[in-house]
């Protein structure tokens, strides 16, 4: 069976104005082995 | 020929002894030779798979990506009637299984799909059929859930497939390098899917700035519905949408949940057919993911719009879900030949959906 997941996530975004922003991004490589409760990906600033 | 040798005297031997009848013994030995012929071919198929498997893990280590290659064998899957075939094999698995006999079925099965039957949250002599094994809880504390706020987590144990952005109107999924598919088709063609970056404006291609009235919709819809406060202070977010493809083995761990908080909003079941899901056949059958029955659900998180597919295969047709037990996945058909469109039921309790936190169990996939 296989699961595919579609969401919405940030590419960019100000944050009050100053210069830092977020960006999602994947913390998996094609082909790694994950288990539920582990991270797909993060945005942080 | 040893067989044949073997045969021969043995025949040549008892007409000898019972005055030339020697047809018992004789048909009695063809048994043998037949069950031998069998296991030996049955032998020569796996090893074939086994070479192929490990010439293409080999590959794969080489960073060489094995393309899309529709063959004979994935024509011939579309005249079984796998539906039925994993009915009667989900039916065989709900067979009760001696107690004694329990721990060494499933620490066959453990051995054979690489399963840690270690993290079962209850003895092997407790699960009455396979059926009951396959669909175990895990013991608690089996799978700690990241804690970090600006994190989604797994909603499932299994292998990574593809990941990506999607952009566009077309919005592709590749199912394989050379074959991609819509993901309006995977989820069904539904008004909340944002086809580009939600930012109310967007660069079209001669670089002016326009606005689409879906985006403003989309953005609206999930401004509105989400539970935070439009916060003038921060400028215009920037959201993209992206996919990831997960693929469960079956030794895996095979229950569903929550990658995030999420409002489910609606739920669209496709009764659709159910070819294996390995990766031989992700290489070799057109349109696999959005032919095969499967069940979406969609709704809202912090970020916006989020949507998870679950797709059955011949060996595990069934798809449970705990926030609607009475889903009923892979029955018969009414109409044999064409797809029928997908069956949708919007969840509406509460006003937003079914509110899940993320980590909690959402569904589970089970055989037949």
């Amino acid at each position: 069976s296989t699961v595919v997941l579609v969401f919405q996530a940030p590419i960019s975004k100000q944050i009050n104005g100053s210069d830092s922003s977020q960006e999602f991004n994947f913390c998996v490589k094609p082909g790694d082995r994950i288990r539920f409760g582990e991270a797909l990906g993060r945005w942080h600033s | 020929t040893y067989f044949t040798k073997k045969f021969q005297n043995s025949n040549a031997r008892h007409s000898s002894l019972n005055g030339g009848t020697g047809n018992f013994q004789g048909d009695s030995f063809l048994v043998p030779g037949a069950t031998v012929a069998t296991l030996l071919m049955l032998g020569v198929l796996h090893a074939r798979r086994m070479y192929q498997d490990k010439k293409s893990d080999e590959l794969r280590e080489k960073g060489v990506e094995l393309e899309f290659q529709p063959d004979v064998k994935a024509s011939f899957l579309r005249l079984l009637p796998l539906r039925s075939i994993s009915r009667c094999w989900g039916y065989l698995t709900t067979m009760e299984i001696p107690v004694w006999l329990r721990p060494h079925v499933y620490r066959a099965w453990g051995r054979a799909f690489h399963s840690n039957l270690e993290e079962a949250a209850l003895p092997l002599d407790k699960y009455a059929s396979l059926r009951d094994f396959f669909v175990r809880t895990l013991k608690e504390g089996s799978r700690p859930i990241d804690a970090d706020p600006q994190c989604l987590v797994s909603p499932v144990d299994g292998t990574v497939l593809r990941f990506g952005e999607l952009n566009g109107a077309g919005a592709m999924i590749e199912q394989v390098k050379g074959f991609s598919y819509s993901v309006f088709s995977l989820l069904g063609a539904s008004p909340s899917l944002p086809t580009t970056a939600d930012d109310n404006v967007q660069e079209d291609h001669s670089g002016s700035i326009t606005t689409t009235e879906k985006n403003k919709k989309s953005w609206w819809r999930v401004s509105l519905a989400s539970p935070k406060v439009w916060d003038p202070t921060l400028s215009r977010p920037q959201r993209g949408l992206f996919y990831c493809v997960v693929y469960l083995r079956p030794g895996d761990y095979h229950r569903v949940h929550s990658p995030a908080d999420w409002n489910i909003l609606v739920r669209r079941h496709f009764s659709g057919r159910l070819y294996p899901l390995n990766e031989r056949a992700t290489r070799t059958i057109r349109n696999l993911y959005i032919e095969n029955e499967r069940v979406v659900l969609e709704g809202l998180w912090q970020e916006g719009f989020m949507a998870l597919a679950a797709i059955g295969a011949t060996n595990i047709g069934s798809i449970e879900l705990f926030i609607e037990p009475e889903l009923q996945t892979n029955k018969p058909r009414k109409k044999l030949l064409h797809s029928e469109p997908p069956e949708e039921t919007v969840y509406e309790c509460e006003g937003v959906g079914r509110m899940l936190k993320k980590g909690d169990e959402l569904a589970a996939f089970n055989m037949g």
